[in-house]
């Protein structure tokens, strides 16, 4: 995975994406 | 022997076979832990909406390649439920340690949440042939063309904007994907962020108009699908 690119925020991860708690 | 691009194919389907081989078309124990901690259990609609969306990718992948090749649509959507169990439980397992909580009610009772994971598996499967047909330049494989990306979105009823959100997360929990796969699913991602995620009936808009409502900065001169 090393080429890559994280798009999300440090600390950040599916469940914000998809409105949950 | 030496590598030969049809050698490099066979060896990516081999892998991926062998990745689902120990895999379950079924919650796995683990999974079944955290559908039971949810405050609304969601196995029994996680299981309906498998079975339905089974049905219409059989239908059209039939479409799409010939009616005598359903079998093969049948093995396909069995490998991306496959892949799609395994990734959701690495997805839970990453998620309860990030945010130490056990209870995932939301975000397993949520549908798009689990259309757009099951997508994603389905296009890493279909993806792993399309490369061999496109590797090996077979004729008879030429049959995979009409499954390229985005098809797998237009079958299942799917927004864009809402599968790109699960690629990440996808890639992240998901270590047995090739470097190729990886570069597919960017490309895949780069052609929602480009041109999919801003048609009309996007859901990006709303995130859009809720962005800058809560900003406070709502410009009424100018709806947002401008």
């Amino acid at each position: 995975t090393q080429d890559y690119h994280f798009g999300l925020e440090e600390g950040e991860g599916i469940s914000e994406l998809f409105d949950c708690d | 022997l030496p590598q030969t691009p049809v050698r490099a194919a066979m060896s990516t389907i081999q892998q991926l076979m062998a990745v689902l081989k120990s895999a379950s078309d079924k919650p796995t124990e683990k999974l079944i832990l955290y559908f039971n901690d949810c405050t609304v259990n969601p196995m029994e609609s996680i299981l309906k909406r498998v079975k339905e969306l089974g049905c219409t990718f059989k239908e059209k992948f039939a479409e799409a390649v010939g009616q005598g090749c359903s079998e093969i649509g049948s093995q396909r959507y069995g490998l991306g439920t496959r892949l799609y169990y395994r990734v959701m439980e690495s997805i839970l397992k990453s998620e309860e340690k990030r945010l130490s909580i056990h209870n995932f009610s939301k975000l397993l009772n949520n549908g798009i949440f689990h259309t757009s994971l099951l997508a994603c598996a389905l296009e890493v499967v279909i993806a792993t042939y399309g490369i061999s047909r496109n590797t090996s330049q077979s004729n008879n494989m030429t049959m995979e063309t009409d499954l390229s990306f985005p098809w797998i979105i237009n079958i299942l009823d799917l927004k864009a904007f809402d599968l790109y959100k699960v690629i990440e997360s996808f890639i992240k929990v998901e270590p047995s994907l090739t470097r190729e796969m990886i570069k597919h699913l960017e490309c895949c991602e780069h052609q929602i962020m480009e041109s999919l995620a801003w048609r009309s009936d996007s859901p990006l808009f709303d995130l859009i108009k809720q962005s800058k409502e809560q900003d406070g900065q709502t410009d009424h001169s100018e709806p947002a699908n401008c």
